[in-house]
């Protein structure tokens, strides 16, 4: 049974997609079989691993809509251990079209039952919305990592996200739980960044990941190459923080 | 009747909200009458100008789903000439019930179309989708502003943009234009800031804005005390861009 997280936060622009990709990565790296799910219609994480989406016939909209069995719109990456479950802009009709379909919470963890692959790790790259499609992801996944940006913003539509964890819980996923929160675009020369760190810390207290992850331009520079930064440049900040933050998922204690 | 404009991208965290509440201050204080609209349920917009969520009874999800007056929903803010029709999170609830109200595409619009006060302007701050929230805002307004922030994901995304543009002009709002690309965060120090500029200029020519918004921690800082950057700190240079793009957008020519 693999271990299986939601990558989520109705925030936008808080590094989920960021997050994803290179924790996938460096899991990858450390010798783990991997599936990354793309259910953002904005098809980020599938374009960070360098998939082209207009080459792609068969996505997670044929998955959740049309029954297709997920191994059939499975592809691989250029990286050992690391296959991704495509998104392409048409799953954005899926919001609707799931609407009319029963049952619409679950069609995601029914895809995931039936996958004869054996993964150590499934991670799923969520939207920037409290909707149907994160409502799947949630219902499929046994915990959640949410990256939280070091500003104003981002703090005000937590207890949102928890009330939305709390309603799954009830209906949907009881043994959801939470991971860990990712403080992420940390600004070590602006004292907005520390007061939102101590915040998440006073509000989420053990929950927070010791990793933070430093504002890195190297890290929204390996998107247009299509690479995680483990391969566009492994020296730079925004590559060791990942690989702590995946020593600490992996909970080997190797954090430094 | 007022000039309308929403503000878009489904990319999140791109700047929309920054955009709208700081342009919409400056054309306050240049003495134009203008009502700003929260249609995202993150309702960060009525917090940018310090609405407390929690005492408002009513916001724009009466007004969308129960049919309230939209004048019974508008608040005051501290600015002259700058109303507010605020949201809460229950607006998160009204992009499933819209679902089955007719027609669900026009609710804004006719809710618009009864208000009484003379506003010179209508901003409605837009969340990070494509969603029957966003549908309303674009189906209600004559014009859109569409925020770019300088980095690769940004750019993946405006195909989508443009083609649902194109949807709604052909059942909603045939009229619809795009007033404007506004560059976000551009951050002078990186090649990614100015490679993402040059590509969007190719992509849109003209409708590209002259005034550049920097990245400036200030812009950043000012939510936190439910300000707008041309009361938190009017000398940064986050304000003095926002004050350009504002008289670029009045068309009066003093951009500088
Ligand atoms: N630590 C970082 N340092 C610098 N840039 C970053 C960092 N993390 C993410 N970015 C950049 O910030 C932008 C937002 O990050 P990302 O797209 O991962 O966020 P997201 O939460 O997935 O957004 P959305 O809500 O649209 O899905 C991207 O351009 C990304 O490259
Ligand atoms: N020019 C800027 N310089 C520095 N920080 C900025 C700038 N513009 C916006 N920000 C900050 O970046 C974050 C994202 O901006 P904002 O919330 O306005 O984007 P958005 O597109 O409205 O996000 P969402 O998609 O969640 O609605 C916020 O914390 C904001 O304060
Ligand atoms: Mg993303
Ligand atoms: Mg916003």
């Amino acid at each position: 049974m693999p271990v299986s997280f939601a990558v989520v936060n109705q925030k936008g622009g808080v590094g989920k997609t960021t997050t994803t990709v290179n924790l996938a990565a460096y899991l990858a790296t450390f010798g783990k079989k991997i599936l990354l799910i793309d259910i953002d219609p904005q098809s980020n994480a599938s374009v960070g691993f360098g998939v082209d989406r207009q080459k792609i016939e068969r996505c997670l909209y044929n998955v959740l809509i049309e029954g297709l069995p997920a191994e059939e719109a499975i592809v691989k990456t250029s990286i050992a251990n690391l296959d991704v479950l495509p998104s392409t802009p048409k799953l954005a009709g899926a919001e609707v079209e799931l609407v009319s379909i029963e049952p619409r919470e679950t069609r995601l963890k029914q895809a995931l039952y039936n996958l004869k692959e054996p993964y150590d790790y499934i991670i799923i790259d969520c939207p920037p919305s409290l909707s149907l499609l994160t409502v799947n992801a949630l219902g499929a996944v046994q915990e959640v990592i949410i990256p939280i940006q070091c500003e104003y913003y981002a703090l005000e539509g937590i207890s949102q996200l928890t009330h939305t964890l709390e309603l799954v819980r009830e209906s949907l996923n009881p043994e959801l739980k939470i991971r860990g929160i990712v403080l992420t675009m940390y600004d070590h020369r602006t004292i907005l960044s520390a007061q939102v760190a101590e915040e998440t810390r006073k509000y989420f207290g053990p929950k927070v990941f010791q990793t933070v992850i430093p504002r890195n331009v190297r890290l929204a520079e390996a998107p247009s190459f299509g690479q995680p930064i483990i391969f566009y440049d492994p020296g730079s900040k925004g590559a060791a923080a990942y690989e702590n933050l995946c020593r600490e998922v992996l909970g080997d204690g190797h954090a430094q």
